[in-house]
């Protein structure tokens, strides 16, 4: 365990925190993607199929049933709790991620370390969660602004991963066996993907304004 | 020889 790791799976933990205040506090999930929620599920669910094959410490499976656990909760309120579902913007978030689903599993089978189930699923899981921020992203431009929260999830959501990036980097120079490829350039794509919200993020945080995506 | 992918990262 490295700073940037730890820093990382904490920043990860800030944002999904921030997104159940978000709907446990305002008991509404507008500019929420619903489609990206389910991807990140998706991708918990793929990843971490060796929850209870390979013990690895006490903070790796407590973190890996607080994702899976968080992830699926936030599912559920937006699709069963009366209150939160009704804000849910249905008609905006239309990006046809099952066509993300497909494409991460086409992938997988064809780009993977080992062709076993559980390495092709780690592989699923890691370029899936490199595209699953895209139906938040087309949310967020159609829904014009963005609410302080929603922007501080999606903030928070991003920067994990450039923690992460730094992790990589930190590794492969102090550990000789290093080589995790598909981690490092699936978290490359996924880290250039919130480029352009990083951008508009920084601009209305230095004008102190409403964060606001171009449409 | 390589170790197979430690999954020691969430």
């Amino acid at each position: 365990m490295n700073i940037f790791r730890f820093a990382g799976d904490m920043t990860h933990l800030i944002s999904v925190l921030v997104l159940l205040l978000k709907i446990y506090a305002t008991k509404s999930c507008s500019g929420i993607s619903l489609k990206t929620q389910e991807l990140y599920a998706l991708v918990f669910l793929a990843r971490y199929l060796d929850l209870f094959t390979d013990f690895i410490s006490v903070y790796n499976t407590v973190m890996k049933i607080v994702f899976i656990m968080s992830s699926l909760s936030i599912v559920w309120c937006m699709r069963m709790h009366p209150m939160v579902r009704r804000s849910y913007d249905k008609e905006l978030d239309t990006f046809r991620h099952y066509f993300l689903i497909a494409g991460c599993l086409l992938g997988a089978l064809l780009v993977h370390e080992k062709f076993t189930f559980q390495e092709i699923f780690w592989a699923f899981s890691l370029y899936l969660e490199a595209v699953a921020i895209l139906p938040q992203l087309v949310l967020l431009q159609r829904s014009g602004n963005v609410d302080n929260l929603t922007g501080q999830y999606v903030f928070f959501l991003g920067a994990y991963r450039a923690l992460y990036i730094l992790n990589w980097i930190y590794r492969y120079f102090t550990e000789k066996h290093f080589g995790r490829w598909i981690s490092c350039i699936s978290g490359l794509v996924q880290t250039a993907l919130y480029g352009d919200f990083f951008y508009y993020y920084f601009i209305s945080w230095k004008n102190n304004a409403k964060l606001q995506l171009p449409a | 020889d390589q170790l197979a992918n430690p999954k020691d990262e969430l």
